[in-house]
């Protein structure tokens, strides 16, 4: 699953208090 | 028997406990947005966009720093505020994710689970709490800097003009039970744990915590809305609404999908609708 994009991606990252760059580009 | 729990300790615990997790994970609360709504903290209005020309001014600075990338700015005007749909989306996925974190049980729970609850879950939970940032004529965006008109969303052209219009008349009738923000966060929770999630491993430990938590939501709106005793079945029923509200929501970026093909969806989005319904 670590290859899964998009909301289980975000998901996982914010779970384990990691934060995705890209998301970052949208505020 | 209930009403000789309102006063037991570990329920105010727990509802205390959730309702501080809420306050440090989300950055908007319904307060916050209702004092700027009604213009009592009326130091720095909200930017209104209710046209192409204010959307625009808003997006250079007023109310969103500039694009960087993601999307093309010179977008279509409706594509482009879908997009702006999305990244709010994204974000709101990470703050409850934090707020999950802190609900007690969630983090004993199997990683695969937290991720199968968070993913079911966010929507009905962003859809729970939009309500607090909209009235009848729009809603507040961007941390409250911005408000964008509700007719401005209707002008735009189809599909694009579907997808606010259910979830402000969801709104409407939401925001008439005036539940506060030590409410929403306990209701949130619930949402969040919720036992009957597809491809859940450990069901009955989650239908425990969500018990607990509905528990405690009753209680705390027991105590914190004497005079509305039906509170608590309404929220139920209102939980029903909120999955139809997140299927239809699916239907219409299925649509988007398909008749739009040169949207460029966001990554996120494209996961969501391909393999939950």
């Amino acid at each position: 699953s670590s290859n899964t994009i998009g909301l289980e991606a975000i998901i996982r990252k914010a779970l384990m208090g990691k934060y995705d760059e890209q998301g970052e580009d949208c505020s | 028997d209930i009403q000789n729990h309102v006063g037991s300790t570990d329920f105010k615990l727990l509802a205390k406990h959730v309702y501080n997790a809420y306050l440090k994970s989300l950055n908007m609360t319904k307060k916050k947005a209702r004092s700027i709504l009604t213009g009592k903290n009326s130091s720095n209005p909200p930017f209104v966009i209710h046209d192409m020309d204010t959307l625009w001014q808003a997006e250079n600075g007023i109310v969103w720093n500039q694009l960087t990338h993601g999307a093309p700015p010179n977008k279509e005007i409706g594509v482009h505020v879908f997009y702006r749909c999305q990244c709010t989306t994204v974000e709101t996925v990470r703050e409850l994710t934090e707020f999950a974190k802190n609900i007690p049980g969630f983090v004993e729970l199997y990683l695969n689970d937290q991720v199968t609850l968070l993913k079911y879950g966010v929507h009905e939970a962003i859809f729970a709490m939009l309500p607090s940032f909209m009235n009848k004529d729009g809603l507040l965006v961007a941390n409250g800097k911005g408000f964008v008109t509700r007719e401005f969303l209707r002008s735009l052209r189809c599909p694009f003009n579907e997808i606010m219009e259910p979830k402000f008349e969801f709104a409407v009738k939401f925001n008439a039970l005036e539940l506060d923000d030590s409410d929403l966060s306990l209701f949130v929770a619930a949402i969040i744990l919720c036992g009957d999630r597809p491809g859940l491993m450990s069901v009955k430990q989650v239908e425990e915590i969500q018990d607990n938590i509905l528990q405690v939501l009753n209680l705390h709106l027991l105590a914190n809305h004497p005079d509305s005793q039906y509170l608590f079945p309404k929220l139920l029923q209102k939980m029903a609404d909120l999955r139809q509200l997140v299927t239809e929501n699916a239907q219409l970026v299925q649509k988007i999908k398909k008749t739009e093909s040169e949207t460029s969806l966001h990554p996120l989005l494209q996961e969501i609708y391909k393999d939950m319904y």
